[in-house]
């Protein structure tokens, strides 16, 4: 889960922002 | 499935697309033709072109630090800005594949880590033509020339794709096709890692009979096209393959080359 938790992160919420 | 429950489905995931992408087929062409009453896109062919573009285009991120980098590295910056936004709307239309959501979170982590490049580069070919690809929302073009005269290895990374894309292209693809055909990609069960097999090729196989429904609709002539869409899968898993050895070579070669997070964590063990 550590690995990918960008990934985990946009599945649950992906209005939160990447910091592009 | 009834036909009319395949009917539903495709729409549905057109609708979808249409809100996950802000540029789809249609309107991309339609730039390209300079049917759609803007301004022509900004054509970028060489070192001054570009200078005078990245004036003149409104980019949504401006890196930092911009000025004093080589233009290759520029370049490559965008392309990942843009990756990582394409990556986000990859998500978008993928939790909307309906029972998406409902699979084991750890598979859908490994859906999109294997297939977001390869909807990515499905999705390029419709801003591409022979002779270059719509850049910034359509606000430019840059030639193929231009990126292939880039110094080694940047000069290597967009001409497979515009090899891919002109084949792609060659199907005759309308957005609502790519939209199904994206959806299959996405949902692969044979991802390495998957844990819950089943559930995800139950999903691709009503999304496939929707595909060749639309496909059988939409292009009466051409009985073959359903064979030689699902042919296209094989290339596109080649070609990221391909991309993901190009970037390690990237990646130890240029010291000023950094990997955004979102990409790092895609990357990491992937093929």
């Amino acid at each position: 889960k550590e690995k990918h938790k960008i990934l985990h992160r946009l599945l649950q919420d992906s209005t939160s922002p990447v910091d592009l | 499935p009834e036909s009319a429950d395949l009917r539903a489905l495709a729409k549905h995931m057109f609708e979808s697309y249409n809100k996950a992408f802000p540029i789809t087929k249609a309107k991309s062409r339609a730039i390209m033709a300079g049917k759609t009453g803007d301004k022509s896109p900004f054509v970028i062919y060489d070192m001054n072109s570009l200078k005078a573009g990245e004036e003149r285009i409104k980019f949504k991120q401006t890196p930092l630090q911009e000025q004093n980098t080589e233009v290759e590295i520029r370049i490559f910056q965008r392309c990942q800005f843009r990756s990582v936004e394409a990556v986000r709307e990859i998500t978008e239309f993928a939790k909307s594949i309906p029972g998406f959501i409902n699979l084991d979170l750890n598979d859908q982590v490994t859906l999109l880590k294997y297939g977001v490049h390869e909807v990515i580069f499905s999705m390029l070919a419709s801003l591409m033509n022979k002779d270059g690809l719509l850049i910034a929302a359509g606000q430019g073009f840059m030639t193929r020339e231009f990126l292939k005269s880039l110094r080694k290895p940047f000069c290597d990374i967009m001409e497979p794709k515009f090899e891919f894309a002109m084949k792609f292209n060659g199907l005759g693809l309308n957005d609502c096709d790519i939209a199904i055909f994206i959806a299959v990609v996405i949902l692969s069960g044979d991802r390495p890692g998957l844990i819950n097999v089943k559930p995800i090729e139950e999903l691709q196989d009503s999304i496939l009979q929707a595909l060749a429904l639309q496909l059988k609709i939409s292009h009466p002539d051409s009985p073959q096209l359903f064979a030689k869409l699902l042919q296209k899968m094989t290339d596109l898993r080649q070609i990221v393959t391909e991309h993901v050895q190009l970037l390690h070579t990237i990646r130890k070669t240029e010291a000023e080359m950094s990997l955004h997070p979102l990409l790092q964590e895609i990357y990491k063990d992937l093929y």
